[in-house]
């Protein structure tokens, strides 16, 4: 399960 | 990552380098706004608090650094270089940016995606970001003449924010669980700002002139 992916862009 | 968003990124990088040299060829910040560009470095302080505690990939903490290291030294230079700072159009540099950081910051607080400390300056940094450019615009508005590096720098920022649209709608459309309205709709009116730009921008292109605006 993916996890909440953050903030992955800049 | 995505065609669009690598674009977004190179667009970007390219414009700070396109100001880099200008700076650093001229020896002059003639067109250039004190403000935006300190408004850019809070902009990369606060986005990327996460810096030492979210491990992302070597591509986006290069990026990071390189995005907070090169607006400093830009404000560096503008603020305290012997010969640089003397070329500073400090009397048409007056936007009250102050009202943009305090409604900014207000608004994150109220918007935010997690009341956590690094999720409130998150959000801060998107919407600062969004209206980081006035003070610019206000400066190449009232100064006119816009010379090329300068038009080239905010041409390059405008496209960054364009391809970032399309990285977007791409990944709108591919990967099922993107919904990110805070960046989306902040990045659309940053966008926006920057309509009335590129329409004297292409049309000086296209008759082959200098830019112009009017006043």
């Amino acid at each position: 399960e993916e996890e909440e992916d953050g903030h992955d862009e800049l | 990552m995505n065609i669009f968003r690598l674009a977004g990124d190179m667009t970007h990088l390219i414009s700070v380098l396109v100001l880099l040299l200008k700076i650093y060829a001229t020896k002059s910040c003639s067109g250039i706004s004190l403000k935006t560009q300190e408004l850019y470095a809070m902009v990369f302080l606060a986005r990327y608090l996460d810096l030492f505690s979210d491990f992302i990939s070597l591509y986006n903490t290069v990026m990071k650094l390189v995005f907070i290291g090169s607006s400093l030294a830009i404000v560096w230079c503008m603020r305290y270089h012997r010969v640089v700072r003397r070329s500073y159009d400090r009397e048409l540099d007056t936007f009250r940016y102050w009202i943009l950081v305090g409604a900014c910051f207000t608004l994150a607080l109220v918007l935010h995606e997690k009341f956590s400390f690094q999720e409130v300056f998150w959000a801060f940094s998107i919407y600062l970001e969004a209206v980081a450019i006035l003070p610019q615009l206000v400066l190449l508005q009232r100064s006119g003449n816009v010379d090329n590096l300068t038009g080239q720098y905010v041409f390059f920022l405008g496209a960054y924010r364009a391809f970032y649209i399309l990285n977007w709608i791409y990944r709108y459309l591919t990967e099922p669980r993107f919904t990110r309205w805070i960046s989306c709709v902040s990045g659309l009116v940053q966008t926006a700002l920057y309509a009335d730009f590129f329409y004297y921008y292409f049309i000086s292109w296209k008759n082959n002139a200098k830019l112009q605006l009017p006043a």
